[in-house]
């Protein structure tokens, strides 16, 4: 049988902020028991330090400077989208039959009359909100039941947060409280059904936890010490809890291959709000490791041996790999992803030989700030970000201004993943 | 460090042939935004963006 595909994407989440990497007051059992069941990635990149680019990548298989993706993110009235002749996932596995389905945040466009859509680009089925859920007032919003009003102003002077089922609009704006458990029956309807007509599936779960302004239900509400983004990613767990209950009660689980990771760092900005990178150098916005470098997992049952490695890996892999397993044809464009199918079945090397580090605004005058090469990363330009300011480390603060280093500001990732020692190439 | 300067000639080929085999497409977000475009339940409603307003119990 095809093998079933879940994939799981947190939002500004960061390298240290889940239970198993050691963040002491997470709450996160069942990302735990994936990682300690699945095969753990130290070594995972992003494409981008900011959201719709890496979204773009991981669907595609691409640099986001091939699909137009830059610079910034999407907006509520953004014209443009992830154009329609990009091959995404879905539309890679489709063809060979599968059920598609997303809930939650697409991010890659809506446009006129929804042309950008999730339904355009490959899925039967979309429950979401098609953006950032702060991109519409929200200080009136309900986070936390009873009645907590959502922390901060979000984005004011436009439309409030809808939530979509496929291309119409159920809510707005978007109750909050209640979103998660209409993504966990979404879920567990599409993988009930699809067990039940024994078709292969492809379920793309890009949760809105834990971006800014955090929310949650009654079932998460003040459950962990690390206060509302605790509670946030506590939720996310909880839905990512639900789905693999219904892949083992529906006999599916050793037939699918889970894959767990995030679209960049934690926004420090928002501080204790905010995520938290870890050992790594600065978040969301800057090209260094806290912005880009995720935690991921790889979770399939009896197939993939349970472990760590440090093979260097990225979103751009996830398609080919999803590809080769499901014997789907690549798109015949330009990828930048290799399959990992030697990291996940032999935990090989794999063919990952560089990362490229794209900036928030990528151009080809600067072209990538960095490149990492197996242990060692250089940085030809670096910059801090509003994004990841009130950092106490200035170079993650606004006020470092694009710098130029001749020679490159050369880094041993291995021995020295925090980025604090540049070793000297004079 | 000499073994180190072979690493940085290393990457920097590999940046040079990267980015040489890079075709930027055009921009989506380049393009804009419109008003008129962002999503709303009543898209005959007045007044935007408030009457955007359907379906939430809460």
């Amino acid at each position: 049988a095809l093998p079933n595909f879940v994939l799981l994407f947190a939002d500004d989440l960061g390298f240290g902020d889940l239970g198993f990497a050691g963040h002491p007051t997470s709450l996160t059992p069942n990302l735990d028991r994936l990682a300690a069941h699945g095969l753990r990635f130290t070594d995972f990149y992003a494409t981008s330090p900011v959201c719709s680019p890496s979204r773009a990548s991981l669907l595609t298989g691409r640099y986001q400077t091939r699909s137009g993706i830059y610079p910034g993110v999407l907006y509520p009235g953004s014209k443009g989208g992830l154009p329609l002749n990009e091959t995404t996932i879905a539309e890679v596995l489709k063809p060979l039959g599968y059920a598609t389905a997303m809930m939650g945040k697409w991010h890659l466009g809506y446009g006129a009359n929804g042309t950008y859509l999730p339904t355009r680009q490959g899925f039967d089925h979309y429950l979401g909100i098609p953006y950032s859920h702060d991109m519409g007032p929200c200080h009136n919003l309900t986070c936390f039941p009873p009645d907590v009003k959502c922390y901060g102003s979000c984005d004011v002077g436009t439309v409030t947060v809808p939530l979509m089922n496929g291309e119409t609009i159920t809510q707005q704006p978007v109750d909050f409280v209640n979103l998660e458990d209409s993504y966990s029956t979404f879920a567990t309807e599409f993988i009930r059904s699809s067990a039940q007509k024994s078709q292969p599936f492809f379920l793309y779960y890009p949760s809105h936890h834990t971006h800014y302004p955090q929310f949650a239900g009654w079932k998460s509400v003040g459950r962990t010490l690390r206060g509302p983004f605790g509670d946030a990613l506590l939720e996310f767990d909880s839905t990512v809890g639900n789905i693999l209950h219904t892949l083992k009660e529906t006999g599916v689980l050793n037939n699918t291959l889970v894959f767990f990771t995030a679209d960049n760092g934690p926004e420090l900005m928002r501080m204790s709000r905010g995520g938290n990178a870890g050992l790594l150098k600065c978040g969301k916005g800057t090209t260094y490791e806290g912005g880009m470098r995720e935690p991921a997992i790889a979770y399939w049952s009896g197939v993939i041996k349970p472990g760590v490695t440090h093979s260097l890996s990225s979103t751009l892999d996830i398609l080919p790999t999803f590809a080769r397993l499901a014997g789907a044809p690549l798109p015949d464009v330009q990828l930048d992803g290799v399959d990992m199918i030697d990291i996940l079945f032999n935990h090989g090397a794999g063919q990952r030989k560089a990362m490229f580090y794209y900036p928030v605004d990528p151009s080809e005058k600067y072209g990538v700030f960095a490149v990492r090469m197996g242990k060692y990363k250089a940085h030809y330009y670096t910059r801090g970000s509003t994004h990841s300011d009130p950092n106490p480390d200035k170079d993650c603060q606004i006020i470092s201004l694009l710098k130029y280093h001749d020679p490159p500001l050369l880094y041993d990732l291995e021995s020295d993943p925090s980025e604090h020692y540049s070793l000297s190439v004079k | 460090h000499p073994e180190l300067v072979s690493v940085l000639q290393n990457i920097s080929q590999l940046k040079d042939e990267f980015e040489s085999s890079m075709q930027f497409g055009e921009s989506e977000i380049g393009k804009g935004t419109d008003r008129n475009l962002e999503p709303c339940c009543n898209p005959q409603c007045s007044p935007k963006p408030e009457c955007c307003h359907c379906g939430t119990t809460h």
